[in-house]
């Protein structure tokens, strides 16, 4: 059993999440916030057997997008690097997945 | 070390977590949302000694129960599968419990 | 790859997420709840090579800070302990963190 961690952008999220259900994985999502920009987006947690890791991954891939986006000006820069002549975008990427061993699951 | 995520109704979490703590049990509450029927829930984060998982397990089913619920008309079917002659409920279990591997635990 | 899961004060989070996207790490935020205090605090997500772990504990250790903080009556005390002569504080520390292992990163 695995339990996969994907970070997905908010727009992405529900279609991405309905693909999953569709294809018979357990999705569990939550309200999270990326640390660089401030900006809200979803991480959703699945808990599937070792050998399907593959194919959510794959389904993550066809429904989340990399765009870009603007940098706030509250963004942690770091090192006085607010200066407004640097890029004042970034490319967020469709989806940050970690995928991590679960040595027992219950359901009760 | 192991770190415990469980997946509750939302109706039974504060008398398990309650449970937990006070059984001496350190927890950390989520509010997270079922992908399929898209419902609140929480999920409970409790980081324990190897040797007593099986307690905390024991804990979250005595107090984590079995529900029906309706599936909403947003509900994630898949195939085509909204036709109102399908079964319009599902059973949500207690609890969805996942034992993951702590491989170095601080405390600050 | 590493996971790390940090259960940091409300009021460091900021601060400290901050300083580990400062540093080059990128980190997840999560609004979260304490189960005994029944307090929101935040839970920050860092996935970062194995060799960065010690670093990113170390930041956390220099932003994160222990405080006492005065139990509310609803506190899941256990066994009848509500009692007013009973200590009225606790010590809330810094961080609590949890390193785990992951087996596979995808970035999509
Ligand atoms: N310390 C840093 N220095 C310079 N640039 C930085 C940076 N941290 C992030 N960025 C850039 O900003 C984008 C948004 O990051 P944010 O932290 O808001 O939102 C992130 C974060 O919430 C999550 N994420 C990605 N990698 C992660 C990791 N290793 N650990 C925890 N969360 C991660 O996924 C979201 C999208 O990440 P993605 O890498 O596609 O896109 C990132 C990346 O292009
Ligand atoms: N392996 C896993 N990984 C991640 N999260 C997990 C999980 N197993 C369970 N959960 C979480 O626990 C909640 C209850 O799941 P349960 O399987 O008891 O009860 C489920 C199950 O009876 C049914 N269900 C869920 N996904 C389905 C799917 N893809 N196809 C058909 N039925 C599904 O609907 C009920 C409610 O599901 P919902 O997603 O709203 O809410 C789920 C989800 O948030
Ligand atoms: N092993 C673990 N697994 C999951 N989450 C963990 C954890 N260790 C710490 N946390 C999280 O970190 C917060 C601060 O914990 P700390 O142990 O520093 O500070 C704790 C501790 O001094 C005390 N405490 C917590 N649980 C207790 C219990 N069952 N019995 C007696 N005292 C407890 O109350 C303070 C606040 O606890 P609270 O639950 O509100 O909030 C906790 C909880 O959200």
């Amino acid at each position: 059993m695995k339990l996969i961690l994907a970070i997905v952008n908010n727009d992405d999220s529900a279609i991405a999440a309905s693909a999953l259900t569709e294809a018979g994985y357990f999705v569990t999502k939550l309200s999270t916030t990326g640390g660089f920009l401030m900006v809200g987006n979803t991480t959703l947690l699945i808990g599937t057997e070792d050998a399907e890791t593959d194919n959510v991954i794959d389904i993550l891939s066809r429904y989340c997008k990399t765009r870009k986006q603007a940098v706030p000006s509250t963004a942690a820069f770091g090192n006085g690097l607010s200066n407004e002549s640097l890029a004042p975008e970034v490319t967020v990427g469709g989806a940050a997945i970690f995928v991590m061993n679960v040595e027992k699951n219950v359901k009760i």
